[in-house]
């Protein structure tokens, strides 16, 4: 990607941080998706050395795929498909690739975000040019292909999971997801698997938002990540023949369109077959966003005959706009704007409209903001376990692309257009950006368990900008609260060294299962063990997770327990309590922890006292931030009253 | 019978397993064998469960289920890109 290792702080000045040989070029991640582009620059193995010895991967050939075409960057790539043809019927080699080529681009955007190497000169369009890099662009890439035309099913995903284990990868990366009521679902049982052999699962958590409780990938030993935006845009401006100017976002070559107004029609949603060509063509048509694909939207207004679109955010849709590569020019515009444009359309009896496009901007600020599409908690399975974990760049990413298909994602007779790299968004960006970052902690920290790693990532995520302002969410445009933004937005370089960490063994999860009152039946499927809960368990809530969810009925007080390893020097921490409620009385006993030496292990309680009721279904937030001057290990609270 | 067959992911209790079968490959095989003669083995997992996943009529899964060592006959889901 361009500009997220930049505003993750991974640039030149931090490079030392995080090795760039050795351990790191050992790291293998594996990317679940639609397969791969290996032609794609960022795949190439240019100053790679020789493929890990612990290695067990292997290249499968299969239609437009040779064994022949990885390499010591790309060093697997295999494909599921046997699931999904006896629910679908035969792949269509003709269309689709039976091999690890990916036809679709969402597997090389990710696998390319996660671990792409570096791509001078990388940009779509002009737009958002640099130098792209994966953020651990030195580890290596396995590819498992498991989603195909119609579907990714659930067979073929854990086939995938059980040969990225089996292979010995170090990452597992699924910007995937689906409806789960419980953790017996196949990514979460595969992840458990993955977890016990010490292999770190990043999932996205999904695009269901605004609504709350729309995660997906729950289950407390994934890490759930959740979408931002950073500080980069493309402007894109509506300009109306009354002479008021509307800013959007674009995507689309500045000589697109001729300079002057046009003449402006309403398309409603532009659906297929909706639009009269008579009356659109040689216009800009406005268009209603709706659940359909927005290049759809374009692509129907092109074949009308239309040379331009404005397309706007439906009523209750907000102000969340994103870059889309349509295929024709085409500004998008929030709810606001559109519904100004849509009365000036409908109500002006010439009515004329011109885009005026802006490039890419960037140093847009406020950023981060939480993306309105990102899926929020509360957690509906555990609500005692906070999700998401944390967020990271998901808006406007551009990385690698795939050969097969135009940007846009239409099929090849309506995107004719070939790009090397493509601008997307969704969870699917976010997860990979954390499943590149985990390699690079891994890296350093060869030792550390998945939930070590995670918890690093978490404690010194952000959920304040520099000037102590909260971190925004664009579906409201007010303050963001850890039901959006977990424990906040990464921040790779003080994750690096995070001095205590919140571990878990798989022992502990175990716990974890037998207090949610899972059986045992329940408890072998997931853990595949013979295992016997104890007569007595913990809570739930006691998992020692970095993060605290809160639920109160009623009054009474509410004992949670943790337990922090020192992963730094010597110190003393001293805990500190925020929250924005007198309802609910914080306590942490003891106050302040001592460590002598690394890897001592600590436990403190928090006492969460109802002094007040509140409404059913509120909430109220805080932390707990222990810091010794050196480091902060900040774990976000979520209080809801039932 | 005619009934519509579907995939089904198939946990296993491998501790389970009689000692007469040298792999867990083979009591799984012999296992769906008991409820269906013609029923294809779609994938064995080997690592992230212990089982199987093959194609069933309701019947059969039901009939499955009711075997030593099984312990969940889940339908399969669909999963969709984020």
């Amino acid at each position: 990607t361009t500009r997220t290792p930049l505003f993750l702080g991974l640039d030149g000045q931090n490079a030392g941080l995080f090795p760039e040989t050795g351990a790191s070029s050992d790291i293998v991640i594996g990317v679940l998706d639609t397969g791969i582009w290996p032609e794609s620059k960022s795949f190439s193995d240019e100053g790679y050395g020789p493929i890990p010895s612990t290695w067990k991967g292997e290249c499968q050939a299969g239609t437009n795929f040779t064994a022949s075409l990885c390499n010591r960057k790309l060093i697997g790539a295999r494909f599921f498909s046997d699931g999904y043809e006896r629910d679908y019927g035969k792949i269509n080699q003709a269309d689709e690739s039976k091999s690890p080529r990916d036809d679709f681009g969402h597997g090389t955007h990710t696998a390319s975000t996660a671990a792409g190497n570096v791509v001078k000169g990388a940009n779509y369009l002009g737009f958002a040019s640099g130098t792209a890099s994966g953020m651990a662009h030195r580890v290596r890439v396995s590819v498992y292909k498991v989603c195909w035309k119609s579907a990714c099913v659930s067979s073929d995903i854990l086939a995938g999971m059980d040969k990225a284990i089996e292979d010995n990868v170090h990452i597992m990366s699924l910007s995937i997801g689906g409806k789960s009521t419980s953790y017996t679902g196949e990514i979460s049982m595969g992840a458990f698997s993955a977890m016990e052999r010490g292999i770190f699962v990043s999932c996205s958590a999904g695009n269901d938002g605004p609504s709350p409780s729309s995660l997906s990938n729950a289950a407390p030993w994934i890490t759930t990540v959740g979408a931002s935006s950073i500080d980069r845009e493309f402007p894109g401006v509506v300009i109306l023949g009354n002479g008021k100017n509307y800013t959007g976002v674009s995507l689309f070559n500045g000589n697109a369109l001729p300079a002057k107004l046009l003449p402006f029609v309403y398309g409603n949603y532009c659906s297929r077959g909706t639009l009269n060509p008579e009356k659109v063509k040689g216009k800009i048509v406005m268009c209603i966003k709706d659940d359909s694909v927005r290049t759809e939207k374009g692509e129907v207004v092109k074949a009308a005959g239309g040379l331009g679109m404005i397309l706007a955010n439906a009523a209750g849709s907000g102000e969340e706009v994103l870059a889309d590569a349509h295929v024709l020019p085409v500004t998008a515009v929030g709810q606001k704007a559109g519904d100004i444009i849509r009365r000036y359309v409908l109500t002006d009896p010439n009515p004329t409209a011109s885009i005026l496009i802006r490039g890419t901007v960037v140093n847009v600020r406020p950023s981060p903001m939480v993306a309105a599409f990102s899926s929020r908690g509360p957690n509906t399975i555990t609500p005692n376990i906070l999700k998401p974990d944390l967020i990271a760049p998901g808006v406007n990413i551009l990385a690698a692309w795939t050969g097969a298909l135009g940007p846009s994602g239409l099929g090849t007779t309506s995107d004719t257009r070939r790009v090397e790299f493509n601008i997307n968004s969704g969870t699917s960006m976010s997860c990979p950006h954390v499943s590149g970052l985990a390699a690079l902690l891994k890296s350093v920290h060869p030792e550390w368990s998945p939930a070590a790693i995670r918890s690093a990532l978490m404690t010194t995520a952000y959920n304040t900008y520099k000037d102590g302002k909260p971190i925004l969410d664009v579906a409201t445009g007010k303050p963001s609260t850890p039901f959006e933004h977990g424990a906040g937005h990464v921040s790779p370089t003080a994750a690096v060294n995070p001095g205590l960490i919140y571990d878990l063994t798989t022992e502990d999860y175990i716990d974890f299962l037998c207090a949610s009152n899972y059986n045992l039946s329940l408890i072998t499927i997931i853990s595949r063990g013979n295992y016997t809960c104890p007569r007595k368990t913990h809570p739930a809530a006691d998992l020692n997770y970095p993060s605290f969810a809160v639920n109160v009925k009623g009054s009474g007080t509410y004992k949670y327990t943790r337990t922090v390893t020192n992963v730094g020097g010597a110190g003393s921490y001293t805990v500190k309590v925020i929250s924005e409620t007198a309802a609910v009385k914080i306590s942490v006993e003891p106050a302040v922890l001592n460590f002598k030496k690394v890897n001592e292990k600590k436990s403190y309680s928090v006492t969460f006292t109802v002094v007040s009721s509140m409404a059913p279904r509120s909430n109220s937030f805080g932390s707990i931030e222990w810091s010794d001057g050196k480091h902060v290990v900040a774990s976000p609270v979520a209080i809801s009253w039932t | 019978d005619g009934a519509q067959q579907a995939t089904y992911i198939v946990h296993m209790a491998k501790c389970q397993m009689p000692s007469s079968f040298d792999h867990h490959s083979l009591w799984y095989d012999s296992s769906l064998r008991s409820v269906s003669e013609s029923a294809e083995m779609i994938y064995t997992y080997n690592n992230a469960i212990h089982g199987f996943a093959t194609r069933l009529t309701p019947g059969e899964a039901d009939s499955l289920m009711t075997q030593p060592g099984v312990i969940s006959v889940q339908q399969e889901q669909k999963y969709e890109l984020h």
